[in-house]
This record gives C-alpha cells, structure tokens and sequence, in this order.
C-alpha cells in the first residue's frame, strides 16, 4: 500500500523539485518501487527526469479522466516511474474550481495505481492553490524543504496553518512528514541563523540531515539526471540518501 | 505620468521580489518619486521593507475597492512608498474569477494614483494566475528577473509566449523592459554556461549589470531594509544601482 507524501512549500525556489526528484531516486536505488507525479505547470520534474514532451500528462488525469496508468512513464532510475506534467496544467486550477468534489480529484486519480507502488510523491508548485491542495488531500503526510533563508522561514508559519486548514476540511490522516533544510551554506551566519530558529520551533519534525548547497544539484537537471545518477559522491547526492534513509526510519515508527 | 513596470517570472525562488525592492529603492535614493506594490499573497516585499501587520492591503483595493491612496504607506526610503499585501490575497484570484472583466481590475485601482509616481514596480507571485495576468494588464512593461540556473533558463520561453498571449488578449502596450540575470557566481560554468544562453537569445534586452550572489542581500530582509541600506557597499547594492541607471537611460530610448 503506496505511502503518498507531498513535498509543498508557497515560497519558490526553495528546493521541492530537487527534494522530489533526488529522494525519490535513492528510495528506489534502494530497491522501493517509487512514483513521482509532477504537479507543476514549470514542469520541472518532468524535465529534471530526462522526460521530454510527454505524449499524455498529469492534466489528461485530473481533468479528462485518461486512465492514470496510461500516463505513467518510466526514467532511466530503475524502479522510479514518472506522471509527468506540461503546460496545459496551468489552466487545470480554473477548470477544477467548478468540479464537484474538486479538492478530491487528485485523490481518486491516485486510487487507482496507489497498491502498486511503496512511495509515491508530489510535486507541488509554489503555491497554495487548488493543485496545492489536492495534493495535500491525496497525501498521507508533506515534506516541507526550506531554504535556509529569511523569506523561506517567515512563510513556515503560514503554510502550516493552510496544512492544518486542509487536515481539519478534506484530510483527518494528513501528517507532517518532516521539515527539510535546504541550500545551507555553512560559510553564513544567515544560514546557521535560520537553522538554529527552525529547529528551535520545530525540534524532532526536523531531519537531521541538511542539503547543502552543492552546484552538482544545480547542473544535474540539465543532463536530465537526479544528482544521484549525476554525481553520486558529491555532498548534496550524499545528503539526499541520508534524508531517505531517515525517512524509511521514521515511516518505521508510526 | 509614472511608468508601471512588472517583475514578474512564473519560476520561483529566481529574486522578482529582491529585485523590486532594490530597483525601486536606487531610483527613489535618485531622486524618483516610485511606489512599490506587493501582489504576492507571501508579503515579502511588504516585510522586506519592514511594514509589519499593514492595517490596509492590496486586497482591500482590489475586492472591497477601498480607495487606493488609504493603503499606500511610506517606506525607511525617502521617496519610496508600499502598498502592501496579506495572506488574504490567496483568496483574491477565485474571487476575481467571477469579475467583469478581470484582467483590469488592478489596472483600474492604479488609475486613481499613477500621476503622482515616476516609477510603478508590480512584485508578482511566482505562477502565471489572475494576479500576474493583471499585473500584466496594468504594465507598460515586464522586467524579467532569471536566476542563472538551469530551471530558471527553461521556463523563460514559456514566460515570453505568455507575455505575448497577455499582449494580445489585453494589453496591447506590453513590452518587454529587460531581462536581468540574478544570483551570478563567477566561480560556477553553470552561471555562465546559461548567461551566455540567455544572452545569445535575447541580445540587447538583457541588461549589462548582472546580480551576483550576494548574502548582504538575502540578510538584508530580516531587517526590514532593501540592501541599499543595509549595506550600500556589497557587490549586490551596487549591481541594482546599476541596473537603476541602465533602467532610466533605457527609458530615455523608448
Ligand atoms: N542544495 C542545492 N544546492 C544548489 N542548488 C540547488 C539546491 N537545491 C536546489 N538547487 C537549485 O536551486 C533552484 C531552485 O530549486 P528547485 O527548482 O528545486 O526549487 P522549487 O522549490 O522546486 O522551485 P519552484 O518554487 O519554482 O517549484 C534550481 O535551479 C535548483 O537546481
Ligand atoms: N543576488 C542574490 N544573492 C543572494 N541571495 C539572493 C539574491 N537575490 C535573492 N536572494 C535570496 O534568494 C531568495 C529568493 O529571492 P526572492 O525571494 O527575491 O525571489 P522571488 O522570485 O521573489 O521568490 P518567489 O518566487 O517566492 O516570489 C531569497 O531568500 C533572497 O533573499
Ligand atoms: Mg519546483
Ligand atoms: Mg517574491
């Protein structure tokens, strides 16, 4: 039975594709069976994966009821299959708003294929909009990544106010998976700065692990790679496969 | 009769609000009389010049067409005044979805002010929505901040076409201000592998001055300041008065 995380934040640029895609590479590189739906009309995954012009995508789903299977495609990470995304997806948000059930269209897009995989994650755009929360209602639980900035920390609190929204209108299971530190540099005080507030706040909701920034994450995408494929030794490839590892773990505990 | 431009990229996280704040903040310290206007539900120009809990929002302006002068605040920079935003704006693009005609509707709210400023700067959202599509409308012309990183390369076409869809369907007057390059570092083939793709692309609309990464800018919002003032020295404040001041001869040419 497939675990569903959203990876969301409203900041952009924070690191939710690059969080999407490399974690679910070392999930499957350590032989789960992992979906990533791309949500966002950059579709940025989509592009991150070596997938180009997709010949049907996520808004053929949501949308015109294609069958979700249909427009599952596989990478070239073994055990890591793609929905991918493309522009049309951007009209996608007026055209659900009028659905019956809109908040939930995304969910029943997912039952589907849900049993056949361990992991399934959601790339989210930067936003709290429809697409936004349809994923938060699919999902068990969201990834958060947070850029170690001060624009990125100051939204923490209002994203996980609209998280709670959604938990209490649409998604009683939906859990906090964890808060993930991103593009830390440890060479600034702003860095450390942010670090020591949030996990000041949030504690034990927050990995251990760090993503520094590493331009290895940077150059990937543009090969079509995760960093993992790209450059497996490099520190930021090494900092996503301890985040999956203590996903796994934590998936253990509850 | 001020001219209106709009910061805008569909691509998070690429420095649309660093470089409002800042661009805005050079041509008030020269003299211009410029008004800010935050249309991201984030706030983050709002907090970056340090407002804090506004009493009047753009939302206000736009649904419960309260008079534009009330909202408008000054800012620590002499000669550069806010209208600022709150979370409630993520509820304005559904409610201006059901509007006659809802792409002027910010056109409209500026009417009423525009004589009184040299300079009109529209910080927009990260997403192509109803918000950027009337940030559009309202323009003369769109400055197009692109981070020098791969995602941020790609999605610049998709950008353009939809600038010209909004040129067409609404706003004949659009043009393109310039394209300005953010977050350059010297030390990366990335920075430069994608300025010299953006600048064999676009030629002469992409300005001289570029933005180096530079963390006296991404400091300088935790104290409510533009980084002109709060460290008018760093390589960052220079680069924006620069860009301040090919912003104003351009104009001359136009
Ligand atoms: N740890 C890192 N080190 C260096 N660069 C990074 C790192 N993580 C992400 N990046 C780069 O920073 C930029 C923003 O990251 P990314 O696109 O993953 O963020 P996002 O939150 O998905 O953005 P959006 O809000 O537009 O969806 C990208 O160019 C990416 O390649
Ligand atoms: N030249 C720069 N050097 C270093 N940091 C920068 C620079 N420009 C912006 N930043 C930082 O990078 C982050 C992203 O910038 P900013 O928030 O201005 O982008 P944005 O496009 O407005 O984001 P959003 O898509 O969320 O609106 C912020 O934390 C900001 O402080
Ligand atoms: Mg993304
Ligand atoms: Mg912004």
């Amino acid at each position: 039975m497939g675990k569903v995380i959203a990876v969301a934040n409203q900041k952009g640029g924070v690191g939710k594709t690059t969080t999407s895609v490399n974690v679910a590479a070392a999930l499957a590189i350590s032989h789960k069976s992992v979906l990533l739906i791309d949500l966002d009309p950059q579709a940025n995954a989509t592009s991150g994966l070596g997938i180009d012009d997709p010949r049907i995508v996520i808004y053929d789903c949501l949308i015109k009821k294609t069958p979700t299977k249909e427009a599952i495609v596989e990478t070239q990470v073994s055990g890591l299959d793609l929905l991918p995304s493309g522009s049309d997806l951007a009209g996608a948000e007026v055209e659900l708003a009028d659905v019956q059930d809109r908040e939930y269209v995304l969910r029943k897009v997912l039952d589907e294929i849900k049993d056949q995989y361990d992991f399934i994650f959601l790339d989210c755009p930067p936003a709290l909009g429809l697409l936004t929360v349809n994923a938060l209602t699919a999902a068990q639980s969201v990834l958060i990544p947070v850029q170690c900035e001060y624009y990125a920390m100051e939204g923490l609190g209002r994203l996980i106010t609209n998280i709670d929204r959604v938990r209490d209108s649409f998604n009683p299971q939906l859990e906090l998976e964890g808060i993930l530190l991103t593009m830390w540099d440890a060479r600034l005080s702003l860095s450390k700065q942010v670090s020591e507030e949030v996990r000041k706040f949030f504690g034990q909701r927050v990995y251990q692990a760090m993503i520094p920034r590493n331009v290895s994450l940077a150059e990937a995408p543009s090969y079509g790679r995760p960093g993992l494929l790209y450059n497996a030794v490099s520190s930021g490839s090494k900092a996503y496969i301890e985040v999956s590892k203590e996903l796994l773990v934590n998936g253990k505990k509850s």
